[in-house]
Order: C-alpha cells, then structure tokens, then sequence
C-alpha cells in the first residue's frame, strides 16, 4: 500500500486522488480552498485545509514519508512553482508537477520536479495518437484471452514481412479485405494497401496496444 | 491521407493539430481569436478566424468532408455545446468534443458528440494508473525486439499460475528476487509478494503494456 500527497484539488488532482484512493492506496490531499477540501474529503484518507506556498505548513505534513507527491496547481503558477521547490527541499522522492505553459513546465523541470505533466497539451497528443494508430470495425472475444477484430490501417503500408506485425505487436493477420476480394492466409510478401481491412487476432492486450499505437 | 477538422486552437486542440499535421494528415483549424490562428497558421494547412457558434460559417466549411472534427473549445461551454450542435447538424461523421466539466460532458454526449473528452480529468486518472503499475527498476534491450527488465511490483501479488502474466501480457518471469534471494526459473505455483523484484522478458511492445497496466 503506498502513500500519496496531493497538492491541489482541481479537476486533475481530485481525478489523481480518487483514482488511488479506489485501488486500496493511501491518499492524503491538501489545497487551499475549503469548498475543494470539502468536495474530496469523504474519499480520501486525509484532507486538509492548506496554504502549500507555506514551506512550514508543508514540512510538518512529512513529505518525505510519502512515495509520490503530486502538485496539482495550475493558474496559479508562482503557486505551483513554489510548492514544488518546497516540496522538494523537504526530501519529496518522487514529485510530479502540472503545468499549465510549457513555460512553466521548463521551470518546473528545472527547479526539481521529476515529471512534469502537461493535461490538455498531453492528452492532445494522446487522442491525436490514437487518432494515427489502425481503427476497429468489428472486435470479438476469440476464448478469454484473445481478441478477434477487423481493422482498418488508415495508412498502414507495406509487404506483411515489412510490417512484422507479429514481432513488433503479437498481432497475426488472418486475412486481408480490399473492396470486394478476401485474401485469406496472406503471404510475407502480400502488400498492404491503405484502405485495407485486416482480420487478426492477438491477445486482448497486444490487440489493445495495437489499436492504441499509430504505426 | 485523412482530413481534419479542429475547431479552437487552445492548448488541446493545438496539440492535436500539430500531431495530426506532423504526421502528414491534411489539417484545417479555426478559432474566433486571431491571436490564436496566427500561432498555428504555419504548422497546418488552413487555418481560419471563425466563430464556431455561427451555423452559416460552419457549414461553408464542408463540414462532412473531414474524417473527423474536433470541437476544442473549453470554457466558454455554451460556445463548445452550440458548436457540437452545429456540426452535428452540418453531417460530422465522427465528432469529438471536449469537456471542462462532468455537466457540460454530459451535455455534449447527449447532444451528439461520438466522444466526449475532459482532458484534466482524464490525464489525472490514466496518471494514477499509471503509477499503480509496476515500476521498472532497470530496463535493455535483448536482441531488436526484446526488452529485459527487472520491475518492482507494488501491489502485484499471487501464484504466477494464477497471474498468468504470459497469456495476459506476453512477459516471462525468468527470475524474482525477494531481499537477499534470487529464485532462478520460479515454479508456476511460485507466489509473488508485495516488494518483489521480478525479472522478466517480453517483446517491446508487451513489455510497454505491461508496465503501463496496473494489475
Ligand atoms: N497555494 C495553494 N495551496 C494549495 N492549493 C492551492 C494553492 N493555489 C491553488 N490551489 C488549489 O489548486 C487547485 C487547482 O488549481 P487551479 O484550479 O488553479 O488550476 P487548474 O489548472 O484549473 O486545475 P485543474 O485543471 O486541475 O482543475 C485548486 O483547487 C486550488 O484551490
Ligand atoms: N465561438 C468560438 N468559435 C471559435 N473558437 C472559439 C470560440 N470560443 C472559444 N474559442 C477558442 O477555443 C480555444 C480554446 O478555448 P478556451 O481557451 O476557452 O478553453 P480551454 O479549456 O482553456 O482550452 P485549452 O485547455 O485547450 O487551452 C481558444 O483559442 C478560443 O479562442
């Protein structure tokens, strides 16, 4: 069971907070505003009223017994840049910041957070990625464990051999659909064209990384 | 090559396009602020001051030639809400709108939007899962496609016959090293504790999965 401390209780750190409190985690949360400390207190394992630019008040909080520290600050930079040095300087061992600029990300990186995420930049990125990566037609359960699925490759290209579907994905192509012709069984050699139906099959969790991954 | 549509180039929908657009796909922003379309107008291939709460407007746009439009409007939520409306009606074939709230993400879903994403929230939550999943201590590459990994598990814990790791993940445990033991080839029956070290080995792209995954 390992223990968190976030700072902050906006949309992001509250999401943070309830996620690890619902796997067993032990989650302590602080933020400034009492409607915030309000909204998380029936889900977390402490939450308190806090100014975290308040180096005192954040010491006597142990950061250091905690296995990761989240601030979650995100308007308020100068807040969140101090909360973070301070976080640090009382023996934080692992601190994950938000920033709301890559400016402010640069400096969160340089005054000591070990990761510093972007939400809305990151998660346009991701949605844009998955956007790129192959899409499903249909997908059925083949056994517990595997997946069956038509996918359309968008702008997947190239002979099977190229493409090393299996190695790179543990995905194997079944099959082949362009327009009103089925190749079953397609050789190393049979080129993929874009606008091509792929029947494969994997296990549910290299289908899903397939899926997820533009190629 | 397919075509976009992004409707507000804040920092979400900016980072979309720029994805989008770096890996060739034909990109087309608009944005009611000229600021906004100057800081993106040379990464994409049209980008055009618009109000997206003008039915007309959009509409000229061809808004059911694009493989996919985004409407990434924020807080100004009767704008993003109008604006799905508005697509929706104009024939967008696949339609995703972003939330800064539960509420307006309900809204957007029931007024048409194919998918709805709030992206402080769900950066938070898929941050959090992340951190639930096994850390990776020390990680090389075995051959072109192999990754090697010694992980802490956390909360991982079971007989690996009942973890069934490979089926699930495609990873071997090859070792486990709990304290001053190395079991070497532990049996199936072999039973992972909180605080092991597991040696394991899987294709690249398993292995992402799997330390990705919490368990
Ligand atoms: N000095 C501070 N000490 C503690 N908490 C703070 C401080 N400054 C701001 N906060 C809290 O951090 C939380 C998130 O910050 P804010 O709402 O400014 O950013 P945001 O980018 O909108 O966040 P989110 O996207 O997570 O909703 C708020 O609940 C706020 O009360
Ligand atoms: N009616 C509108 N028509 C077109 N664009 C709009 C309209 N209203 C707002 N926008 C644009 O949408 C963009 C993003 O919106 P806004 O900044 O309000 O939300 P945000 O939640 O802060 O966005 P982000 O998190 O993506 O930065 C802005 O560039 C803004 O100019």
């Amino acid at each position: 069971r390992r223990q968190y401390l976030i700072i902050g209780a906006g949309r992001f750190g509250s999401a943070m907070a309830e996620t690890l409190a619902n796997a067993d985690q032990e989650v302590v949360v602080v933020d400034s505003s009492e409607a915030a400390i309000d909204a998380i207190v029936d889900k977390v394992d402490h939450a308190m009223i806090l100014d975290a630019t308040n180096e005192n008040a954040l010491l006597k909080l142990g950061i250091d017994t905690f296995d990761v520290v989240v601030v979650a600050i995100g308007h308020n930079f100068e807040a969140s840049i101090l909360a973070t040095v301070a976080a640090k300087a009382a023996g934080a061992r692992h601190l994950i910041s938000k920033a709301n600029t890559q400016m402010v990300a640069r400096v969160l990186a340089s005054v000591g957070a070990d990761e510093v995420v972007r939400p809305e930049h990151d998660m346009g990125i991701r949605l844009a990625s998955q956007l790129l990566a192959p899409s499903v037609v249909h997908a059925f359960d083949l056994g517990p464990d595997h997946t069956v699925a038509e996918v359309e490759t968008h702008e997947l290209e190239g002979s099977l051999s190229k493409l090393r579907l299996p190695d790179k994905f543990g995905i194997h192509v079944i099959a082949v659909h362009r327009g009103e012709t089925l190749t079953v069984n397609p050789s190393a050699s049979f080129e993929i064209a874009k606008g091509d139906r792929l029947l494969v099959v994997g296990s549910h969790a290299d289908f899903a990384r397939f899926h997820e991954e533009p190629l």
